[in-house]
């Protein structure tokens, strides 16, 4: 047991600096995990901390609101890679970010797509604008209930993913 | 291999059958309140995730139309299209009947600790649950405690 | 003690219920603030709930994301209705708002600060084009430690809101 | 009345001293990590905000530069500027020095109760927080339980 635990924590502890690099686009950006208790790491806390691009080495509750949501996110997706499932769903991921941590994350999970799918919910077009395919749910009233009624748009017929927007 | 397509039927504000098809990237858009994150309640059900993660204390209150007492029948399902490496597709399901969930495999009734073997073997671990992210939990992923961050990785190894 | 209670429960309840359905700009749209004991109402629980609009009535946590922060503005600005101070400050409360519930907020606010004076931190540009200034803070790095720098517009010289968004 | 202006003087992510005017429908705008949080914490500093609602444990962590280990002072301040509906100008100022606080009322040091006293004058009520909503608290705000509710009600009255 204890075996797999150090095997699982090695593993996300090297990947997670290069992910959080790769997701801020920035290789002054850092992220450490480390166990509180070296010898038996399974006993004590695990500590998390990160270097916002630019800034330099405090404690995670310094971070502000879109700072903490890249630095989860590379979380998130370092300890997806040691036992990745097919597929992934993010719900409004995108909420506490800026347009340009917006772009750089959504460029992100359409590279990370290759290799693993991924189903996102989002509220703003920044986000979504380089998917494969749209599913659009709108409200209406059926029998004095509103259900849910589906569309979808498949957009890997347009030429560029930029043309996305034009279809919309 | 990756999720081709779902299917729900009188699941939360679905009334009746909707099919829902996936590709490598795909988005989920709409207006508030409108559905999405009762879609990805869809994805999680047909997973195994447990009741209260899909924001209801009973199963029967995932049936279209149960929170005003109006329920549209006394069953729901989700089926999800699974394809693998090599083309071939398996079907998994779902059913709420009355308090009960049963589970099915293609077409066939199965056992729960079945149905969580065969989707671990396609690297689903429901119980791990390291790709699925909630509406509003990402933040608070990064700001968990040094203690449940040791339990995340037992969890996973 | 329980006089005053009593008299700031009542304002606020019959209060919430305007506020909300101006808010959503929907006269279906129904908010009920009832005490769980209405003998003695300081004793027990007091309970919340809205019909979204459109909507039958359901439990709160039934609500999606954006029709509960919806919800909790109503309730914020009922409260703070009975004992007004002179002025808000908001941060980020779109975060979940579709670009029609941040149009409608934005206006509320807007027609608010006529009497109440706002101050809103907000990433998107449908929240904040209604102003009458901006402050804009960026990142600048001075002696090897970033510090906010700050710029501030005064829109109220340009002829109408809408031009606030090209004068940016 | 409104707020006029804030002058914050090395606080958290501000360096040295810097006046910010409002109107009355201000918005604050700008990038990720940016200040723009620590700003609305300068406002509901100089109000009286007990220091964890600051996102700090010690008061001498607000002093820019503090969290990593170089503040620039050892002191740092923030002045609010009100103008009442007849026109005149009330200073309001919060100073840390070391570890505790100093409060100034148009320059001359006052006691802290005499400092809420002439909050309350002009409705400033800052225990009961009906004007101040942190990010990502909107939604919990809808989501107290009953008796939170309740609790919220007694301290207003
Ligand atoms: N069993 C059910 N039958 C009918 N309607 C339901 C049922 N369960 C939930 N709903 C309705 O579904 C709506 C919520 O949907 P959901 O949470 O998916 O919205 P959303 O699209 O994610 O919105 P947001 O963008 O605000 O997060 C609510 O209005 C709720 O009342
Ligand atoms: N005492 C201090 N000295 C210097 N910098 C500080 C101090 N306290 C906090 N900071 C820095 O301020 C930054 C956070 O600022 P803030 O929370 O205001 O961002 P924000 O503009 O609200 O961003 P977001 O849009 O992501 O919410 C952090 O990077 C933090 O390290
Ligand atoms: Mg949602
Ligand atoms: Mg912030």
């Amino acid at each position: 047991r204890f075996e797999h635990f150090n095997q699982c924590f090695d593993y996300v502890a090297t990947k997670i600096d290069d992910i959080y690099k790769e997701l801020s686009r920035n290789n002054s950006a850092q992220a450490f995990l480390g166990p509180e208790n070296p010898e038996e790491p399974y006993l004590e806390g695990t500590t998390y901390n990160c270097v916002a691009p630019g800034k330099r080495f405090r404690p995670m509750d310094n971070l502000s609101g879109g700072e903490k949501t890249v630095a989860a996110l590379a979380l998130v997706f370092a300890i997806h890679d040691y036992q990745p499932s097919p597929f992934f769903v993010l719900d409004e991921i995108d909420a506490a970010l800026d347009n340009t941590n917006i772009g750089k994350v959504a460029e992100y999970i359409k590279e990370m797509s290759k290799k693993v799918q991924c189903i996102v919910i989002s509220l703003k077009e920044e986000f979504y604008n380089k998917v494969d395919a749209l599913v659009g749910i709108y409200p209406e009233q059926v029998d004095g209930c509103i259900a849910s009624k589906v569309v979808t748009l498949d957009l890997t017929c347009y030429p560029e993913a930029g043309d996305a927007t034009t279809a919309i | 291999g990756f999720l081709e397509c779902i299917e729900v039927e009188n699941f939360k504000s679905y009334r009746g059958k909707i099919l829902i098809p996936f590709k490598r990237f795909t988005a989920i858009i709409g207006p508030n309140g409108s559905g999405k994150s009762n879609l990805m309640d869809a994805i999680s059900f047909v997973l195994g995730e447990k009741t209260s993660s899909l924001r209801v204390k009973k199963l029967s209150e995932l049936i279209h139309g149960a929170p005003i007492n109006r329920p549209v029948a006394n069953r729901a399902r989700v089926s999800a299209t699974y394809r693998n490496e090599d083309g071939e597709k398996t079907e998994f399901s779902r059913i709420i009947k009355g308090s009960s969930a049963e589970h099915r495999i293609n077409d066939k009734v199965v056992s729960h600790a079945e149905y969580t073997k065969e989707m671990e073997k396609i690297n689903i671990f429901i119980k791990v649950k390291n790709f699925l992210v909630f509406q509003g939990q990402v933040e608070s992923i990064a700001m968990k405690n040094p203690k449940e961050r040791t339990h995340l990785f037992e969890e996973i190894s």
